[in-house]
């Protein structure tokens, strides 16, 4: 799965996800990339989000529009509310993790797996990353 | 004026030193690259957020290291098919497609079901008939193959792996 999220100089929000789904998936199946609040939210008020994981634990998380409801709602920090939702999603028994970018100019990432392809731009440079510990 | 951010990812799972090699390694953090400049462009032109996404995203599904567009995993039965969503915070418009083929960035045919219809998600042969009525570049099946996905389908068929055991690279 792939994806991104940004924040523009008007200071609105977008957020995009792409994928081929699972190996081997059969009847039909689709996971969370293309369920807007699960793998994929955009909200001016909170924050956009764009998941990479287990899809079927990323539904049932809401993981989008959670991390964006907790900020809205409880006015947690991007950070915070990426790092509650992916612990749920563990508990849940899923895995993966997220990119979250909000109106403020935070820019996150937060996952329970070993590693998670990924990179971050802004005005003052650019970064990517593969492994967890970079 | 907002500073302006960006934020990408390429899937994640159980990725270590020790399974990627270092081509492989520099492949993937090049087209990383690209895709981050590929957005940064955008929003340092003074273009919007959606645009942007679009444009990073399109990037990624076009190289073969990544699970989306070309390089998507294989179904059971040795096909590809696609998912994708977009959505703008301003308006919280939105479109997505599931279950797709035939569209060579699905990113674009999700955009188009939030620009140019008035539902959000569109799934199967419907999609794919609405994508190439919306003029969007179409590929025959064999654009998406790669031999590493094909491996990875023929490990699960012949272990009999569950779904999440053969690559652990998630979508």
């Amino acid at each position: 799965t792939v994806g991104a999220v940004a924040l523009d100089a008007k200071g609105h929000v977008a957020a995009a996800t792409s994928t081929g789904g699972v190996t081997g998936k059969r009847w039909g199946r689709v996971g969370d990339a293309p369920i807007i609040g699960a793998g994929t939210y955009a909200d001016d008020r909170a924050c956009a989000v764009s998941a990479t994981g287990a899809g079927e634990y990323f539904i049932r998380a809401g993981v989008a529009h959670e991390i964006c409801a907790r900020m809205r709602l409880k006015g947690e920090s991007a950070k915070a509310a990426a790092d509650a939702v992916i612990a749920d999603v563990g508990q849940l028994g899923g895995t993966g993790g997220v990119i979250v970018v909000s109106p403020k100019g935070e820019t996150i990432y937060s996952f329970n797996t070993p590693g998670m392809y990924r990179g971050m731009a802004s005005a003052d440079g650019k970064s990517v990353g593969i492994y967890g510990d970079e | 004026q907002t500073p302006w951010k960006l934020v990408i990812h390429g899937g994640a799972g159980v990725i270590e030193r020790e399974r990627i090699s270092k081509e492989q390694d520099s492949d993937i953090r090049a087209a990383l690259t690209r895709a981050l400049d590929a957005g940064s462009k955008v929003l340092a032109g003074g273009g919007e957020a959606i645009d942007a996404v679009e444009a990073a995203v399109k990037v990624l599904e076009d190289d073969p290291h990544f699970n989306a567009g070309k390089g998507a995993v294989y179904t059971y039965e040795g096909k590809n098919e696609l998912d994708a969503a977009i959505m703008r915070g301003d308006t919280r418009a939105a479109g997505a497609v599931a279950g797709i083929n035939g569209t060579r960035n699905p990113i674009e045919a999700a955009r188009a079901v939030m620009e140019k219809s008035p539902h959000v998600m569109l799934i199967g042969e419907g999609a794919n008939i609405f994508s190439r009525e919306q003029g969007l570049t179409q590929v025959t099946p064999d654009y998406y193959e790669t031999p590493e996905r094909k491996r990875q389908l023929e490990e699960l068929k012949a272990n009999k792996l569950s779904w999440f055991d053969v690559d652990m690279k998630y979508g």
